[in-house]
């Protein structure tokens, strides 16, 4: 474990723990991707199919089944709560996500480390993680008012990766032969589709404007 | 080689 992992860890339970707040305390969903949220429950249920079978250490079970649990819930909450799902903007979000688990599982089965189940699942989680955040990015320019929230949710879950990418240089030079080339380029394309989100982002905090993506 | 593994992240 090194600081830029914890950094990242916390980061990625910061952006779900605000999810969490938003639609617990305020019942509303208004702003959130429904879509964005079931690709995520679906990374976490291939990414951590092992959780069964291998032991890493307390922290590591502990936040897989926080991660697994809040995705879970977070999808439950917004198709089955009485009053959450009204919030949820149905027209808007009408992103094909299902056009985007096809070709991350035939990806899967073409580029792996080792051809496995396991193996294949846990490759498919990382694809599909990298693209999971575009539904939530497209609704976002759809939706012309951004609440604060949902704004920092979606900033916290794009700055996670980018601390896993310093994680990985940090274990690149000081671990040898710690080398995954399928993770390496599936974070950076995650965290590059946050860029021009980032930029409007910070924009918008250093004018001190409401954030307003451009359509 | 044994790569270390990168299965020990989240």
């Amino acid at each position: 474990m090194n600081i830029f992992r914890l950094a990242g860890d916390m980061t990625h339970l910061a952006s779900v723990l605000v999810l969490l707040l938003k639609i617990h305390t305020i019942k509303s969903c208004a702003g959130v991707s429904l879509k964005t949220q079931e690709l995520y429950a679906i990374v976490f249920a291939t990414r951590y199919l092992d959780i069964f079978t291998s032991f890493y250490s307390i922290y590591n079970t502990l936040m897989k089944l926080i991660f697994l649990g809040s995705s879970f819930s977070i999808v439950w909450y917004m198709r089955y709560h009485k009053t959450v799902r009204r919030t949820y903007d149905r027209e808007q979000d009408t992103f094909r996500h299902w056009f985007l688990v096809l070709p991350c599982l035939l990806l899967a089965l073409l580029i792996h480390e080792k051809f496995t189940f396991l193996e294949v699942l846990w490759t498919f989680s990382l694809y599909l993680e990298a693209v999971a955040i575009l539904p939530q990015l497209v609704l976002l320019q759809r939706t012309r008012n951004i609440d604060n929230l949902t704004g920092q949710y979606v900033f916290l879950l794009g700055g996670y990766r980018g601390f896993y990418i310093l994680n990985w240089i940090y274990r690149y030079l000081t671990e040898p032969h710690f080398v995954h080339w399928i993770t390496w380029i599936a974070g950076l394309v995650q965290t590059l589709l946050y860029a021009d989100f980032f930029y409007y982002y910070f924009q918008s905090w250093k004018n001190n404007k409401k954030l307003q993506l451009p359509a | 080689w044994p790569s270390s593994s990168s299965k020990d992240e989240l």
